[in-house]
């Protein structure tokens, strides 16, 4: 099994490449993909080492041979469609984010339960009633769901997006989400990154 | 150095064991613990191992007395107040995030450099025009930012964080920042976490 730190670094290792390949680039070294990432260059071998052989010691590395392989590995060489469930303050936020579509990824349809909101039409999207979300996303083929509804509906929603067949769910309600082994669920807990920031903020050279 | 990983676990920790003194829980076992956590109780008891013995085996552990202890190491036990640079469609809906108060958290400030949103009032705090933010840091005493401002004026705000004497940057802005030693970014990249999502989500069991 790969760590998940390691699958986050090949995203970062993407996002730089992307910039270098901007800068008509074409080899370039280790030191030049991790610059500005809190990353060495031993680590970086180390995690492509878990995918195969690529560039040369000594050589450096083809910008557009390792972007291909790092987008094949990650799944973003093609188009990941992704639903929302709870259009809120911060769900209306997600569904406005442009940025997801430079990794290929788009929201095509949004869910809520509120009936002053369904119906309504955000960002081109038309917010359906949560009833309705079984149909929709057999429709669209969807594997992914963003949830962002109240932490008290977290569960029972969740539950309802693996009945409906989605596989991975990015949760940003604060609450431990207990599903079955058929779903992959990512937290992004603000809360927790405030805390991982005040200790190691306290510790940084005075 | 201790890992990041272990810091982001400790606050997991910390809401779990929130949840079980809820339930009028007064010892438990590290099972307990790290039930629905992707954490294993060998984990659980090397992360508690960087700080000193706790726990007795066998016995189990006070709710209490490690609640106290694990807010203390992350700093969580005293008021900690943020600022937020940056108030649009995502700096707007943390504004309104009532869960960083459940951490001791409060944003005291909010910056901005669009005049139409300057002056005004949102959640009780006066949108600040960016030019005074010195002026504000320094009078509240404040160490810690979020940063929501859009990818091409990241760099030079954060550089005006830095300035001013923050010390910890949550960055929400798709760009690394290239910063003094002095300030300790942690990123939030939605756009890796789905990234690693689809990765992970197409390796559950079917
Ligand atoms: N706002 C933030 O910056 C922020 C930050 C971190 C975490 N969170 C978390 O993200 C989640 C959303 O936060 P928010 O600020 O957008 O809240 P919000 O109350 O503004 O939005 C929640 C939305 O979910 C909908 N909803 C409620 N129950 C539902 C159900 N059973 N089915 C479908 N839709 C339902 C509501 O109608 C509403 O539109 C919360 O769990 C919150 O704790 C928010
Ligand atoms: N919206 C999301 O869900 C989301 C998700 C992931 C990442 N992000 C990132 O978060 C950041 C904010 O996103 P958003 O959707 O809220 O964008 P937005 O455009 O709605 O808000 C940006 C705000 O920053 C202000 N601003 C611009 N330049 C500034 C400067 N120099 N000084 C002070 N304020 C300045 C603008 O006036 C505006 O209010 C962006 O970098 C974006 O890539 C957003």
């Amino acid at each position: 099994r790969i760590p998940q730190e390691t699958i986050r670094r090949l995203a970062l290792y993407l996002r730089s490449l992307r910039k270098l390949s901007q800068q008509n680039l074409t080899i370039v070294s280790s030191s030049q993909i991790t610059n500005h990432l809190n990353v060495t260059s031993d680590q970086f071998r180390k995690d492509l080492s878990y995918f195969g052989s690529l560039g040369k010691p000594g050589v450096g590395y083809r910008v557009d041979e390792l972007i291909e392989h790092l987008e094949k590995i990650l799944g973003v060489d093609s188009e990941r469609r992704i639903i929302l469930a709870g259009v809120g303050k911060l769900g209306s936020a997600l569904l406005a984010y442009p940025g997801f579509l430079n990794f290929n990824f788009r929201i095509v349809a949004a869910f809520d339960n509120d009936p002053v909101k369904i119906g309504k039409k955000r960002e081109g999207i038309r917010i359906e009633d949560i009833s309705r979300m079984r149909e929709v996303v057999s429709r669209f083929g969807v594997r992914l769901a963003i949830l962002a509804v109240p932490a008290e509906s977290a569960q029972s929603v969740a539950e309802k997006l693996v009945e409906c067949g989605i596989r991975g769910i990015l949760n940003f309600a604060p609450v431990n989400l207990d599903l079955s082994q058929k779903v992959y669920v990512l937290d992004v807990d603000m809360g927790t990154e405030l805390m991982a920031l005040t200790y190691f903020s306290r510790r940084v050279l005075l």
